[in-house]
């Protein structure tokens, strides 16, 4: 049965009708309904799932046309990367995250760079507002709506010498339980693994306990014994302090 | 603490392979019942373009949302483990099946749809089943990293 969908790709390999191109499309459109359900996690309701799905379709015929039967990959592997891509891509170009709030994020991680090299360590709340001319309550707002729980929060920032690197892939890497064949190389997981261990002990347990154990952000303020809004906060700079780390 | 960590992750691993393998199930579930509604709806087998459609028919209701403080770091790949899963899931109705919905019977459509809501329950019953043991390992898992029996420390 394996044979019915290698005939239909060679078919349209030797013709590219779009009749057959058509049939590909249904046959892996599923695909489009695992990757849109998994970048909706931890993202905000105003985004409309149909039309995460919509972008999905679009990464879904690009892989199509673009897959290569000869390279020897499971098209799934390639459709996957992407259909994610794709629905990512889409996100930023509608302002998902609304301007203002992109540039106060902007300016929040300046401050931080800044503040980090001057201080030798994390800057606190206040240190950090004060050097913005923020009050207490708008940089809490702020990292209250930088949601970072989300695949494309973290995907559409790093950018690490040179290299694109998805924190969240590699972060979850770097604790796997199985082999697998990692997104990013050995060189930097090292370089994250020793990064992390320079945030302070409450970034690091937020982090580690949300992606290496996998905790809810309501089981981690549990665990710290802070409020549901702080972690959220909490969490929210822990990933820019590690981000500014990183890039630095 | 280490071995509960090692089981948490074992659980997880089969819980990513069902729970990839169950949304592909879906899809082709979902793609069925569209078509389904849209006989019974006109009638007529006329094709209206699936593709248009395919972006509501494939998308989740708003319900299923779980906010940030409920969201879990999720990965966003082809699970490794999925074999069995796939060979089953083809076994009972394979996606080259929605390739020629405009030529098939209601009652065929019917049964498709029969078999694969059959197969849907038993992989989300495993899925649930998974979910609650993962589920208590990491509340053990919270309560030592509370006391401090445990530490991110352990891990890095
Ligand atoms: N936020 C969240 N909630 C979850 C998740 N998994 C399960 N639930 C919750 O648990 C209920 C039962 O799930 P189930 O036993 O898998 O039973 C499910 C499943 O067998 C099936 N189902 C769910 N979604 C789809 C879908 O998109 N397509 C198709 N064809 N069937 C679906 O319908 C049943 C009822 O679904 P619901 O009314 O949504 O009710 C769901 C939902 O409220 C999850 O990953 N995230
Ligand atoms: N340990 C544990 N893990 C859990 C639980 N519920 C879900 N998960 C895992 O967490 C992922 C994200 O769940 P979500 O944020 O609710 O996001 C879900 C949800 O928005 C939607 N979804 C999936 N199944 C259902 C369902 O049956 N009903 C509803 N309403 N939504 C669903 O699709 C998204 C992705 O689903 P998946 O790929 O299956 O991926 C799920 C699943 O692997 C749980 O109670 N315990």
């Amino acid at each position: 049965v394996e044979r019915e969908v290698e005939a239909l790709w060679e078919r349209y390999r030797d013709t590219g009708d779009a009749d057959v191109r058509e049939r590909l499309i249904i046959n892996y459109a599923p695909l489009v309904k695992y990757v849109a359900g998994r970048v909706a996690v931890g993202m905000p309701a105003n985004v409309e799932h149909a039309d995460l799905v919509s972008y999905g379709i679009f990464g879904l015929m690009d892989a199509i046309e673009k897959f290569d039967l000869s390279k020897g990959f499971k098209f799934e592997t390639y459709a996957v990367t992407r259909i994610r891509g794709a629905i990512i891509d889409e996100l930023r170009s509608i302002d998902w995250v609304p301007r203002s709030v992109r540039a106060k994020a902007r300016a929040l991680e300046a401050a931080m760079q800044r503040l980090e090299s001057d201080l030798r360590r994390t800057p606190t709340d206040e240190e950090l507002a004060d050097d913005l001319g923020w009050t207490l309550e708008e940089l809490q707002e702020t990292l209250t709506r930088v949601s970072m729980t989300s695949i494309a929060a973290l995907d559409e920032t790093l950018d690490v010498s040179g290299d694109r690197i998805s924190l969240v892939d590699t972060l979850q890497d770097l604790t796997a339980a199985l082999p697998e064949e990692s997104f990013e190389d050995e060189e930097t997981k090292h370089l994250l693994r020793e990064t992390l261990t320079r945030l302070t002990e409450r970034e690091q347990t937020v982090l580690g306990l949300y992606y290496f154990e996998g905790m809810t952000l309501s089981q981690i303020g549990d665990v710290l014994g802070v409020t549901e809004s702080r972690i959220c906060q909490i969490h929210t700079k822990a990933v820019l302090s590690l981000r500014t780390k990183l890039v630095d | 603490t280490d071995e509960i960590r090692a089981r948490r992750a074992d659980a997880q691993a089969e819980e990513e392979a069902v729970s990839y393998v169950r949304r592909l199930l879906q899809g082709r579930l979902d793609i069925l019942r569209a078509e389904l509604i849209r006989r019974t709806d006109d009638g007529s087998p006329e094709a209206a373009d699936l593709l248009v459609r395919l972006s509501s028919v494939l998308s989740d209701g708003a319900a299923g949302h779980r906010d940030q403080l409920g969201a879990r770091a999720t990965r966003l790949r082809v699970p490794e483990g999925i074999d069995g899963y796939t060979e089953r899931l083809d076994a009972v109705l394979d996606a080259s099946a929605l390739e020629e919905l405009e030529g098939r019977t209601v009652e065929t459509l019917q049964a498709f749809i029969d078999r694969l809501t059959d197969h849907e329950h038993e992989l989300s019953e495993i899925r649930q089943q998974l979910f609650v043991r993962i589920d208590a390992l990491r509340s053990e898992l919270a309560a030592r990293y509370k006391d401090g029996r445990a530490a991110i420390g352990d891990l890095l």
